[in-house]
């Protein structure tokens, strides 16, 4: 069985050198083993 | 080896019983080679599969990509009562073990698919069935839940296939190198993802209304309140990104999806689909893997904005129990032939607010069959 997170983040883009600056990124990589309640990213405050 | 034995005495008994002439003797190897060609050709069979698997696995550590290559045994899989095998399956599981029998069973199982057998809520006699065994809870704290207010939580015990970012109008998620999947496929035509057009950007003002569809324009003003404020910084405007992450289950995972934050389940969405099994084999060879499966998606929002879980079904796992709506059923026979049917949908009430969820709890289960 598979589960799919599909969802919705802030990010920041620069209006000077119009570059993301992404608030949201990801903890993981592609193979990585999880369990539940482990993080799989992160936000900044703003 | 005992049956082979057994065959080949068979064989001298009837040879000696014919008199042990030149024809006797011409069928005493005839029934043991036979065998034992079968043998041979179903060992070499799976050798060449592990073989495969290992090159495969052993690609993917150097960082290749796996390839899409569609094969018979695929097209073999679309021929098969999938849903029907599954049922039987769930059948199957949901026979009783004698008390005395269960540690040895379960115990064999977790050794097969390193399941944790010290996690297991209870002890391994109470679990009556091995359908019972598999849906187990886990004892209190096994799974710590991350409390940093600002971190995304896995839903479930898995293996991560992808992950990213989703850009571009039709979004699509690569199933494998050469193969990819729309995601409002996967989440159904009626689903409220935002969808950003390359190059666009979304301040957090009305403009945000118009990139969901009338359905959801209710209760997006109250995400409006909740979402970060934008910021002071004039350098820099807030822009929303939309994510995905595929996680699959090994048949020893634990097998219950958890909440990854706190948000409102506004819909679910049933898909009954076929069951293919998801192996990674499966997703190399068969096309459309997770949008042709039974699935079942909740949708919802949270504090910073669209929030979808997709629960895909396979042919050993096939359906799945929401805590949420303890009725809800899935994996059942077709009504009709047509595997394209419309998903069926649910809005939760009170309308706009839907079901409150808190990071960590529990939401469904991958049931047996």
């Amino acid at each position: 069985s598979t589960v799919v997170l599909v969802f919705q983040a802030t990010t920041l883009k620069s209006l000077e050198s119009n570059d993301t600056l992404s608030e949201f990124s990801f903890s993981i990589k592609r193979g990585d083993k999880i369990r539940v309640g482990e993080a799989l990213g992160r936000w900044q405050d703003s | 080896p005992s049956f082979v034995k057994k065959l080949f005495t068979t064989s001298q008994a009837r040879a000696s019983s014919s008199g042990g002439t030149n024809n006797g003797q011409g069928n005493i190897f005839l029934v043991p080679g036979a065998t034992v060609a079968t043998l041979l050709m179903l060992g070499a069979l799976h050798a060449r599969r592990l073989y495969d698997d290992k090159k495969v696995e052993e690609a993917r550590e150097k960082g290749a990509d796996i390839e899409f290559k569609p094969d018979v045994k695929a097209t073999f899989l679309r021929m098969l009562p999938l849903r029907s095998i599954s049922r039987f399956w769930g059948f199957l599981t949901s026979v009783e073990f004698p008390v005395w029998m269960r540690p040895y069973v379960y115990k064999a199982w977790a050794r097969a698919f390193h399941s944790n057998l010290e996690e297991a809520a209870l002890p391994l006699d109470e679990y009556a069935s091995l359908r019972e065994f598999f849906v187990r809870t886990l004892k209190q704290g096994s799974r710590p839940i991350d409390q940093d207010p600002n971190c995304l939580v896995s839903p479930v015990d898995g293996t991560i296939l992808r992950f990213g970012e989703l850009k571009g109008v039709g979004a699509m998620i690569e199933q494998v190198k050469g193969f990819s999947y729309s995601v409002s496929s996967l989440l159904g035509a009626s689903t409220f993802l935002p969808t950003i057009a390359e190059g666009e950007m979304h301040e957090e003002t009305g403009e945000q209304e118009s990139i969901l569809t009338d359905n959801t324009k209710k209760s997006w003003w109250r995400i409006s309140l909740a979402s970060p404020k934008v910021q002071d910084n004039m350098l820099a405007r807030p822009m929303k990104g939309l994510y995905y992450c595929v996680i699959y289950l090994k048949p020893g995972d634990y097998h219950r999806i958890h909440s990854p934050v706190d948000w409102n389940v506004l819909v679910r969405r049933h898909f009954s689909g076929r069951l293919f099994p998801l192996n990674e084999r499966a997703t190399r060879t068969i096309r459309n893997l997770y949008v042709e499966n039974e699935r079942v998606v909740l949708e919802g929002l949270w504090q910073e904005g669209y929030m979808a879980i997709a629960a895909i079904g396979a042919t050993n796992i096939g359906s799945i129990e929401l805590f949420i709506e303890p009725e809800f059923k899935t994996n059942r026979p077709r009504k009709k032939l047509l595997h394209s049917e419309p998903p069926e949908q649910r809005v939760y009430e009170p309308e706009g607010v839907g079901m409150m969820l808190k990071k960590g709890d529990e939401v469904a289960a991958f049931n047996m069959g």
